[in-house]
């Protein structure tokens, strides 16, 4: 459906502007190392079932590509561009929101097996993964427009399957409590961000228009 | 709802 696909474009839309503003900037200052190495552990924990199941084409390409660009973002960030890597104010403590979402997983899951934990795991921990850039963002005060894209586009991902859960329950009688629930608190963690996002530069966009 | 989940999302 529409709203499923949109949510996925947009969900490649950030990660390829966070690719280019690395690449073009040949610097990963403002843009949180926490964070994205949460990422890698959230698309490795959830696409763990590509070893196992086979759903289509697209499923698998998908997810080979949030896999991989996410190691790839965290290896730019270490590797490539480490000499200018100096990110003393990236300092959320980590170990909360990965604790926290272990412990989620364990109160919240469809079976007690290990990938049905991982699974559950990686749904809360993307939930919140995003705190430590959000942290960094309004510790640093100003961030590059581009940085704020990046989010945006990130946040809209999980606020378009938030329809498109609508959609399938009406349509296909499907519904997965567990990716609405954590859905809908990652929406909400983005949500003061959207509203700033929105005042600061859908607004300063409309004012510059010729 | 369908309790069968087919795990198709992203």
């Amino acid at each position: 459906n529409l709203f499923r696909i949109a949510g996925d474009i947009s969900h490649l839309v950030s990660i390829l502007i966070l690719l280019q503003t690395i690449e073009k900037g040949k610097t990963t200052s403002g843009i949180s190392l926490k964070t994205q190495i949460l990422y890698v552990v959230v698309f490795v924990t959830r696409y763990l079932d590509l070893l196992t199941t086979y759903v289509s084409l697209y499923n698998s390409l998908m997810k080979i590509f949030f896999i991989a660009s996410s190691v790839y973002v965290v290896w730019l960030m270490t590797s490539k561009y480490n000499k200018k890597f100096k990110e003393d104010q990236d300092v959320f403590p980590v170990k909360y929101l990965v604790g926290g979402s272990f412990v989620m997983s364990l109160l919240f899951h469809y079976k007690f097996t290990f990938s049905e934990i991982l699974w559950s795991f990686s749904l809360w921990l993307e939930a919140v993964c995003i705190l430590p850039q959000l942290f960094l963002l309004q510790k640093t005060g100003e961030a590059k427009a581009i940085t704020t894209h990046y989010i945006f586009a990130l946040g809209l991902y999980r606020a378009l399957y938030i329809p498109n859960w609508f959609y399938r329950y009406y349509s296909e009688n499907r519904l997965d409590l567990l990716s609405v629930s954590a859905g809908l608190l990652q929406t909400t963690i983005y949500s003061d961000f959207f509203y700033v996002y929105y005042q600061k530069v859908l607004k300063n966009w409309g004012f510059n228009l010729p | 709802p369908n309790s069968k989940l087919k795990k198709d999302e992203l």
